[in-house]
């Protein structure tokens, strides 16, 4: 049975992007067929997994706005058992496009109906807002998958995210739940990282993976090469950090 | 002669947000009246500067969509010549409510005109995103100050935005130039920080700042306490940092 899994904070650079893609190739190391929907205008998943996104050939764009069969745009990565569907930056336009579309919001959802049953695992990666984009990535998953940065700022955040994943759960998806909160970019010298942990840990409880991704200069680097850090430096923090965390992930879906 | 600098960036977590308010303090430190105004639903830059955004009163919310006199919302901070006008969540929704107005896209302008006059500076503070609230921000600015930090997805979005800059100029502000482009979060023991500044300055030569703002934990902490760096902790590098960028931006103004 596939799950999908919206990868969302509508505060910007906290860590979906490369948890999108590291989670997910961390995974498909473990031969499940694994799917990222890069739904971000800034198509920086889709870059971070080798798409010239340049090159423009269709993309998740022409799948909303222009009603493309989803399977043309699959893309292979370096990965044998992941694939991306990539996004451009025109889809910047899609607020605007989608604004008078007849279920704008279902859009996505409908589009990655029959291509689920091929893929064990489908995470969607969102832009840093809480737009008519990532609105589609919220009907379209089971479960939302929260970046918790371990700044000030990220926590101001979770009570609009939290409205908006309620609001949700009341009209487009009833039964959108939450996967977990993973806490990125943490650096144990800081008390500011250690702070932020508590807090989150005391709002969410058991919501919040065990696994905490430490701050590491390896995962900024990885996308330049267009590579998931697991094929970039698996012996790097960060990429044992990921494959921790995917074992939790899958641990926690039994 | 006032000067408006709108701060913008698509890419999250970049620093507009830490780059407004503490450029805007520095500035202020040196009896220059300064406004900070926050157009971003997260309102990061409101809460940065002491406002509870909670309180909910009024916002830059109402002055744009009801036509509130936004001297209505004007207020102190922490510091004798910087005023703030607040951001609220409630502007997640503007961008659906603009769709249909009738120059939705300069009511920030038309808002701002009035007062001009009382402040040397005003800084606009934008959220994540290249929607409807930005371009109100490009389209009310003399010039554009764009936060670039030190990684490698940094790079990807700025031809982006350099797009959407000349599209501005083509069409709702003709005179808008670029003030300057600043690194942030630099951290000179990474090869990825100097990877990153090489091909800034390459890209942008001299309109790319001397200063650099180095990565500093005590810029992340100052917020939680509602105080620009300025008054939290003037002798931290973060703050010598934005002290030495205001001087620098000054100069570069005469
Ligand atoms: N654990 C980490 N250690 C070091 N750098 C990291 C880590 N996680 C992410 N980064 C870097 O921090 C920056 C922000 O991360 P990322 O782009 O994944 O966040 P995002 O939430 O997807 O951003 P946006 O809101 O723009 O979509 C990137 O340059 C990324 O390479
Ligand atoms: N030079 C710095 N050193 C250390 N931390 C920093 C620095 N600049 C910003 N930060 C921290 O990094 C995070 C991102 O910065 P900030 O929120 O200012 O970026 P932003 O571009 O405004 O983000 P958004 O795209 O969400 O509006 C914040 O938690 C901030 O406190
Ligand atoms: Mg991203
Ligand atoms: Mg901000």
């Amino acid at each position: 049975m596939t799950k999908k899994i919206v990868i969302a904070n509508q505060k910007g650079g906290v860590g979906k992007t490369t948890t999108a893609i590291n989670l997910a190739a961390s995974i498909s190391a473990m031969e499940y067929k694994v799917l990222v929907i890069d739904i971000d205008p800034q198509a920086n998943a889709s870059s971070g997994l080798g798409i010239d996104v340049n090159k423009g050939k269709n993309t998740i764009y022409e799948v909303l706005i222009e009603d493309l069969d989803i399977k043309k745009v699959i893309s292979k990565t370096s990965l044998h058992y992941l694939d991306v569907v990539p996004a451009h930056p025109r889809l910047v336009g899609a607020e605007i496009e989608l604004v008078n579309m007849i279920a704008r919001e279902t859009k996505l959802k409908s589009a990655v109906k029959p291509i689920e049953k091929d893929y064990d695992y489908i995470f969607i990666d969102c832009p840093p807002s809480l737009n008519v984009l990532t609105i589609n990535g919220f009907a379209c998953a089971d479960t939302a998958l929260i970046p918790i940065q371990c700044e000030y700022f990220a926590l101001e955040g979770l009570t609009q995210l939290l409205n908006t994943i309620r609001l949700i759960q009341k009209s487009i998806n009833k039964k959108l739940d939450i996967e977990g909160i993973v806490l990125t970019m943490y650096d144990s010298r800081l008390n500011l990282s250690k702070l932020v942990k508590e807090e989150v840990v005391q709002y969410f409880g058991d919501k919040v993976y065990k696994t905490v991704i430490d701050r590491n200069v390896r995962l900024g680097e990885a996308p330049s090469y267009g590579k998931p850090i697991i094929t970039f430096d698996i012996n790097s923090s960060g990429s044992q950090n990921y494959m921790k965390l995917a074992k939790e992930f899958l641990k926690n879906g039994k």
